[in-house]
């Protein structure tokens, strides 16, 4: 069990450093074993450099940096072991244009193996949807909802504001 | 994978909805307020989700449609769930498996799988270790996924032991 | 000081009633005392009804119902005492178009008497800026800031994404 | 009112910034991790904020630009507040009131009121029972605004002490 632990993180951690660099040339990530010697009851680290960064604690990290590390972190541990389906409930709330895209695109990668619910306001997310839902109160207090096709006019109304 | 899922009775879904799910990315749309958050509840409910932190409610019975300007309360929520289960991903001797949970205003519970009665615990085991229970990551609630890092180290540790 | 701390909670519970019913028409919001005998120990509870809903708890309000909740209460204490200015820091994150624009027409009007310092990736609230600011990284890792005029097509590298 | 503020080797203002705010609304804008937040760091910093976690940092010399790809770490951080006080909206008897601090790589620090040494606790009794203080609601950090009305009823109660 310690030796599976071990095998499992350092296959999660070289997904994660892979991952990271791909998406974004020129910048590093990591994760380490605190306590290399107790791999039971070790700590994580999390190491995350931007590209053009120099490496500091992930606390002075942006809103936005923070969100693209913790989703290639998940996507990571995904990829060593799968699971059924997912759900994400606005994780693209804090990104700007540039890395909502990324996160959609890596998003529709790993939809070829794994189901994806995601929640959004987002029009860049939800233009790699494969299947669209709009929830409305067509009733004061009673959700509805509707299926909605890319490129209908109607879905302007779904789409939250422009950032 | 997940292939459908029905509401009934749960928060604001007070007439009866179902959801057919792709089996790439569903995108789930719309203003705030209007009930998509709900919608991740009812999945976290349905696999067994006892946390009313997680839920947002103080009580299980406050899932249960209360009422609105234009409708009476409802007495109860059901909530069904249909897994594909062909490559045997859950452990269980079926192609499908249908969950359904209901709970009543007087605080009375109903769990079935593939229409047979059973206990809650039943149905948590269905999906301990595979990311969608208690712990996993699979499902990210609003305002949570920056707590993947900035959790500290223990928490951290939690969340690769579930994955190993 | 017992008088005093009673009196300004008055004046902010009628603020916080008015503005939210004129913001969200057939939506009533209040705040009480838990403990009217023990005004200098009681907490204070918040109740929120957005239009058409029943009367519920605040925790299974939405990401932006409470939002919305918050600024107006926020908002509220600002007109009983007015602060010498403001920052929001990304307030707009989980809001619809809808909300957005009321939020932002809200602070416009608050902005009069109130100054308002607005970090957003939001094109509806950085429309209502009388001064814009953008922020960006021409050299790796370092901090440029450059004066935006609205209007000014360079401003589309630095709106967020269209939700 | 907040006229002007200048950043020297503050988080990634490794180069002097100069921001003049308008009376109305001044809005910032810019990519992820451009340094927006660390405007309104800069801003709380000034105002004499020492809490290391609402800062983003472990410790205080973090705040201190660690250099990037093409430049050398600095080894002092400034940041200068200008704020208008006609209306003599705080306690000083000065119609312009120039705030500075500095701090260096070896932990010393330097406060300045118009160009006169002070202490920290000088500075922070300007802001005192403004709002702007510790405690107070006029800075809205990023993910903060739910918590205003999520915090437990005690906290709320601090709240309004502060308005109070
Ligand atoms: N038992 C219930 N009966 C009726 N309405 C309920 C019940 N539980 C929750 N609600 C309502 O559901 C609404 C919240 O829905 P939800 O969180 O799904 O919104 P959302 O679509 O995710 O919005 P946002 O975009 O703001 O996150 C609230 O207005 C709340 O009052
Ligand atoms: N002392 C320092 N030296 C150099 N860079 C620093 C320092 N402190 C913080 N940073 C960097 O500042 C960046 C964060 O900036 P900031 O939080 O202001 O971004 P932001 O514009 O608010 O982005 P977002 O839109 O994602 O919230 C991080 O990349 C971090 O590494
Ligand atoms: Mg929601
Ligand atoms: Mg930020």
């Amino acid at each position: 069990s310690r030796k599976r632990f071990r095998d499992t993180f350092e296959m999660v951690a070289e997904e994660f450093s892979i991952m990271f660099r791909t998406l974004f040339p020129g910048g590093r990530a990591y994760l380490s074993l605190t306590d290399e010697e107790n791999v039971l009851k070790s700590g994580i680290e999390i190491i995350v450099h931007p590209p053009g960064k120099n490496l500091q604690s992930i606390s002075l990290l942006s809103g936005g940096e923070k969100t693209m590390a913790a989703v290639i972190l998940l996507l990571s541990i995904f990829k060593i072991k799968p699971a059924p389906f997912c759900v994400f409930d606005e994780v693209d709330a804090a990104l700007d244009d540039s890395n909502t895209a990324i996160l959609a695109d890596c998003v529709k990668e790993f939809s070829r193996y794994s189901q994806f619910i995601i929640i959004t306001h987002n029009k860049i997310t939800m233009e790699k949807a494969d299947v669209l839902y709009g929830i409305t109160m067509e009733e004061p207090g009673i959700s509805h909802i509707i299926s909605l096709k890319l490129g209908d006019p109607v879905l302007d109304e779904f789409v939250g504001s422009e950032k | 994978m997940l292939k459908r899922l029905s509401l009934y009775g749960f928060k604001t879904f007070a007439k009866k909805r179902d959801i057919d799910f792709s089996d790439g990315i569903t995108c789930i749309v719309g203003p705030n307020g209007s009930g998509k958050s709900n919608i991740a509840d009812a999945i976290r409910w349905i696999l067994g989700e006892q946390g009313m932190k997680t839920l947002r409610s103080d009580k299980l019975t406050e899932i249960i449609f209360a009422g609105s300007e234009s409708n009476k309360p409802l007495n109860f929520a059901e909530v069904v769930i249909l897994l594909e289960n062909s490559s045997e991903r859950f452990p269980l001797n079926y192609t499908e498996i249908e969950i359904t949970r209901r709970i009543y205003r007087d605080n009375k519970s109903e769990f079935l799988i593939n229409r047979n009665p059973c206990r809650l615990k039943d149905i948590q085991e269905i999906f301990l270790d595979t990311g969608l229970g208690k712990g996993g990551i699979s499902m990210i609630g609003q305002g949570q996924i920056e707590k993947i890092i900035s959790s500290d180290e223990s928490e951290r540790r939690t969340l690769f032991e579930e994955a190993a």
